[in-house]
């Protein structure tokens, strides 16, 4: 563990706290992505398949059924919660994320470390991730403003692969056999995806003006 | 063969 690493664990968990804050205390979704947190759900299932198997340490096995239990709790609230699920606008949330866990699968079945079940879907996870974010950015975009919770939300959910890029070249310098280019590569592409993001928010924080992206 | 090392992050 290093400080990047655990940055970038805190960083992803504030994300978390932030979004459970603002679905439970303002008893409102809009604008969240249900497919956005319907591919978190995807990516953690797939990618802590190990989590009974394989014990890391108590803080790696506790933050695993963190991310899991949120991110299935959010689903759940966004689909049955009989308050919540009213402010969800599937008209705006219209991105076929479908294609992206097709892509990504089959992507893993060609490119992972080893042909093992667990390897390959732990490469699906990782692509799948990277781009798990489409479905929210699309539907900012759409919907124009964005609420305060909702923006941070998403800052610190891009921000965290941002820490894990500094990891990754921590660990290159430090560690001799260390090679992680699938993490590396997907992390890369996954922080990229939230430039124009960054900039939008780093200007209305600028001008304390509202953040808007444009459409 | 080289033991893919159990994946050690989140």
């Amino acid at each position: 563990m290093n400080i990047f690493r655990f940055a970038g664990d805190m960083t992803h968990l504030i994300s978390i706290l932030v979004l459970l804050l603002k679905v439970y205390a303002t008893k409102s979704c809009s604008g969240i992505s249900l497919k956005t947190q319907e591919l978190y759900g995807i990516v953690f299932l797939a990618r802590y398949l190990d989590l009974f198997t394989d014990f890391i340490s108590v803080y790696n096995t506790v933050m695993k059924l963190v991310f899991i239990g949120s991110s299935l709790a959010i689903v759940w609230c966004m689909r049955f919660h009989r308050v919540v699920k009213r402010s969800y606008d599937r008209d705006v949330d219209t991105f076929r994320h479908y294609f992206l866990v097709g892509g990504c699968f089959l992507l893993a079945l060609f490119v992972h470390e080893k042909f093992s079940f667990r390897e390959v879907f732990w490469a699906f996870s990782i692509y799948l991730e990277a781009v798990a974010i489409l479905p929210q950015l699309i539907l900012l975009q759409r919907s124009g403003n964005v609420d305060n919770l909702t923006g941070q939300y998403v800052l610190f959910l891009g921000a965290y692969r941002g820490f894990y890029i500094l990891n990754w070249i921590y660990r290159y310098f430090t560690e001799d056999q260390f090679s992680r280019w699938i993490s590396c590569v997907s992390g890369l592409v996954q922080t990229a995806l939230y430039a124009d993001f960054f900039y939008y928010y780093f200007i209305s924080w600028k001008n304390n003006a509202k953040l808007k992206l444009p459409a | 063969n080289v033991e893919t090392e159990a994946h050690d992050e989140l």
